[in-house]
């Protein structure tokens, strides 16, 4: 579609326009302009199909350092937790991850820290059974980080490899609820030397520039260790990954890309770039 | 914020005394990115600019010893009411049950709000049943259920029944003779894309020949609102929208990009999770908060 057009303000205004639209963010997408204006004299470059291949270089280039593999290995227990705002898909990533761990030969306990909202453990406790894991959970309404404790004890008496810990969902701006994370942060470090291995913060794809400020919040507050970026089997691009990642020098994990169990694949800065532009 | 941003540009011009077109061009650049900041549409926020451009030359800036201020004020007002003008409120039936569809994407807030909604219309003197018309999230309609009962309010036992087109067919029914006169549905989360899941949305639509057909939308939504609000509104005629989750720090350009696209209101707003936690939709507070 770019075949013959002339290197213009408004062929590159379109190209901006494909980014802002991915939910790249308008500092971001200028940044890349420019990297790309800059690098597009210094290789003389004519023809516009190459200056969309820059533009994917240097967006590749924020991205490749930066993805890299869940750490579930060497805790006694591993302990993973996953956290997020309402709705993003965390339950469901647990069941998707235990599933795909269980697979590699991983034994798993599912940690139900949701102990909030309706039937968010009945929600888990299916993910558990499709998954093969086990599944500790306390009453609907107790302490979350009890439940936690819980859960590393069953996993050291049952010989369990992982502790996956599901949260309710809460918005990054209730002071509150982030220090109830923060709490449950200090029970799991206090059981478990070097825990948690993985502070997992889910993003939805959908999601526009707020995403940003949650990722700030939780990572100033709790330090997350990765994203898992979900929703990306719809039509929005999760553009804002980019300004995250490159902002917070935060590793993207993983992606979901569906609803099913199997819908879970590692993050590929390529194919990520790729559909970014299609 | 953009107020600041705006004085900063005017500060500049007026020791000039006098604003020409350039200025004003430098002014909408600041109010671009304030709306693309807050996640309005790229497309949308190009149309606002160049028609907000055409009132922002004219002699009510220009002589205004405040410009950024008029200008604010105009960007504001537009803003409200573009998303204001039209009919808020949830329209009855003359023959009972009122039908109302909860629709959106996975993850928006429609079984909570589903919840919310029949609470508010049950203290406005209705006689709502709640329906858990999704058979294949884990745990959804225990979650309906447990909602339901927490307010009290009569929730439909779908029993093993999958089909979701049959479900809300005999819910409709046991409302109609128990005398209940709402009947709010709360559907699966679905992809805009999927093709299976739209045509399910479709029959629901065709069979139940709801009254208010509501599309549940986070208000963080980014750039994305405009598919999701056309492919809703293409497949099921949309009635209003309801805003979720406005209790964060999202700034809402959703609201606008989805109103400017298929034209229709946002009839209420969730702000927390509590049952108790819905609003109407105030179109002049959303409006400052578009703008930062
Ligand atoms: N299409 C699609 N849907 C997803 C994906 N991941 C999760 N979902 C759906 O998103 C909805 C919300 O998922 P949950 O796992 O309940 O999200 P959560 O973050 O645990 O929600 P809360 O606990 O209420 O905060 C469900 O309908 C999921 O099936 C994905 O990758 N693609
Ligand atoms: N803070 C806040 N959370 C909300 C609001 N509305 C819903 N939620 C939360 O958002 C999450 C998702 O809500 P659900 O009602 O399960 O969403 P849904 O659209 O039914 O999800 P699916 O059925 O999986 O598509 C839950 O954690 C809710 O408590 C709101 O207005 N504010
Ligand atoms: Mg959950
Ligand atoms: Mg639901």
């Amino acid at each position: 579609v770019l075949r013959g057009r002339v290197i213009n303000d408004e062929l590159l205004g379109d190209l901006e326009e494909v980014m802002i639209t991915a939910d790249m963010g308008v500092p971001t997408t200028t940044r890349i302009m420019e990297d790309v204006r800059r690098k597009a004299s210094e290789r003389s470059i004519r023809e516009a199909e190459d200056i969309i291949d820059l533009i994917k270089e240097s967006i590749g280039e924020s991205l490749k350092d930066l993805a890299a593999p869940l750490n579930v290995e060497g805790g006694d227990p591993a302990v993973i937790m996953v956290l997020g705002v309402n709705g993003v898909g965390k339950t469901t990533t647990i069941g998707k991850l235990a599933y795909n761990l269980r697979d590699n030969g991983k034994k798993v306990i599912l940690a139900a820290g949701d102990t909030f909202r309706a039937a968010a453990i009945e929600q888990l406790e299916v993910w558990a059974d499709r998954a093969g894991a086990d599944i500790i959970k306390g009453r609907g309404g107790g302490d979350p980080s009890a439940v936690i404790y819980d859960s590393i004890q069953a996993a050291r008496s049952r010989n369990c490899d992982v502790v996956i810990a599901d949260t309710a969902g809460r918005l990054h701006t209730k002071v509150n609820l982030m220090e109830e994370l923060k709490k449950m942060k200090r029970v799991i470090n206090r059981e478990v030397k070097g825990a948690p291995h993985e502070v997992l913060l889910v993003l939805d794809a959908t999601t526009g520039q707020n995403a940003v400020s949650q990722a700030r919040v939780f990572h100033e507050a709790l330090g997350v260790t990765g994203i898992a970026l979900t929703k990306l089997d719809g039509t929005a691009k999760g553009g804002v990954v980019v300004s995250i990642v490159t902002e917070l020098d935060l590793p993207l994990k993983l992606i979901g890309i569906g609803e099913k169990i199997d819908d879970l694949r590692p993050f590929d800065p390529a194919l990520f770039v790729e559909a970014l532009f299609q | 914020n953009l107020s600041n941003r705006l004085e900063v540009v005017f500060k500049k011009l007026r020791s000039r005394g006098k604003l020409n077109e350039a200025d004003i061009k430098d002014a909408m650049r600041e109010v671009r990115l304030a709306m693309l900041e807050a996640d309005v549409n790229f497309k949308v926020v190009k149309d606002f600019v160049e028609r907000v451009s055409q009132r922002a030359v004219g002699q009510e800036v220009l002589e205004s010893l405040t410009p950024g201020q008029q200008v604010i004020k105009i960007v504001r007002d537009e803003l409200a009411e573009l998303m204001g003008g039209i009919q808020s409120k949830i329209q009855f039936s003359r023959n009972p049950p009122t039908i109302i569809l909860m629709t959106g994407l996975q993850g928006s807030g429609k079984t909570t709000t589903s919840a919310k909604l029949a609470g508010k219309l049950r203290e406005e003197g209705h006689r709502p049943m709640l329906v858990p018309a999704d058979p294949r999230r884990p745990a959804a309609v225990e979650q309906l259920s447990i909602l339901g009962g927490d307010l009290g309010i009569e929730v439909y036992q779908s029993g093993k029944e999958k089909n979701a087109v049959k479900i809300c067919t005999k819910a409709r029914d046991q409302a109609s003779r128990q005398n209940l006169d709402v009947l709010i549905i709360d559907t699966a989360g679905r992809l805009h894309v999927d093709e299976e899941l739209m045509k399910e949305l479709q029959a629901i639509n065709d069979k139940l020949k709801p009254h208010e057909n509501l599309l549940v939308v986070d208000a963080m939504t980014g750039q994305d609102a405009v598919n999701v609000a056309q492919q809703f509104n293409q497949a099921i005629r949309v009635d209003g929208v309801v805003l979720t989750k406005m209790d964060g720090d999202a700034r809402g350009g959703a609201a606008l990009s989805i109103n400017a696209t298929i034209g229709k209101p946002i009839k209420f707003v969730g702000v927390g999770e509590k049952l108790d936690q819905i609003e109407p939709f105030h179109p002049d507070r959303m409006a400052s908060r578009i703008l930062g």
